[in-house]
């Protein structure tokens, strides 16, 4: 599934 | 972005902005990990290699290159300032950090989400973040006087994570399928190696003692 990403943190 | 992210954000520019103060205004380094500070410039330069390539939003470029810039500087300051680096206690800090980017990049390349460069870098930053804070923890019980500072630096950068770990429950239940299991367990072990630091910490503010880790 599409994970949301956790690339949108610091 | 939710409050326990900002909480955390600010927290983690609170503990570097005091770094910052300490060795700008007072030139001294005395207390600081040299080691602790180049693993950190090295998280921020794998963690935010993208900063190039993907757009999240103003805040987000803005504090990557505050974060990147203060690590940078912060390492510059303490091997190349005339008078900072005297402060710096050379014997003390003699932590192998280089024994601790080996096995977070072969970690890297064994546990990823997706095998990438990018991908691999930005996994290696999070390993190595979690361990970056032990040199600074070991010098600390070395150094028997703790200045105030450097004391709250190292409390601010351990309470950052622990607000990214409520960040992540907050996006766990209200984002679905927001799920990273490699971040999840690489914060908590960060922020557990702060524990018994925490505890001596608060100790020491609720006696109102100087903080004195035990050797």
């Amino acid at each position: 599934w599409p994970s949301s990403s956790s690339k949108d943190e610091l | 972005m939710n409050i326990f992210r900002l909480a955390g954000d600010m927290t983690h520019l609170a503990s570097v902005l005091v770094l910052l103060l300490k060795i700008h205004t007072i030139k001294s380094c005395a207390g600081v990990s040299l080691k602790t500070q180049e693993l950190y410039a090295i998280v921020f330069a794998t963690r935010y290699l993208d900063i190039f390539t993907s757009f999240y939003s103003i805040y987000n470029t803005l504090m990557k290159l505050i974060f990147l810039g203060s690590s940078f500087s912060i390492v510059w300051y303490m091997r190349y300032h005339k008078t900072v680096r005297r402060t710096y206690d050379r014997e003390q800090d003699t932590f192998r950090h280089w024994f601790l980017v080996l096995p977070c990049l072969l970690l890297a390349l064994l546990i990823h989400e997706k095998f990438t460069f990018l991908e691999v870098l930005w996994t290696f930053s999070l390993y190595l973040e979690a361990v970056a804070i032990l040199p600074q923890l070991v010098l600390l019980q070395r150094t028997r006087n703790i200045d105030n500072l450097t004391g709250q630096y190292v409390f601010l950068l351990g309470g950052y994570r622990g607000f990214y770990i409520l960040n992540w429950i907050y996006r766990y239940l209200t984002e679905p399928h927001f799920v990273h299991w490699i971040t999840w367990i690489a914060g908590l072990v960060q922020t557990l190696l702060y524990a018994d630091f925490f505890y001596y910490y608060f100790q020491s503010w609720k006696n109102n003692k100087k903080l004195q880790l035990p050797a």
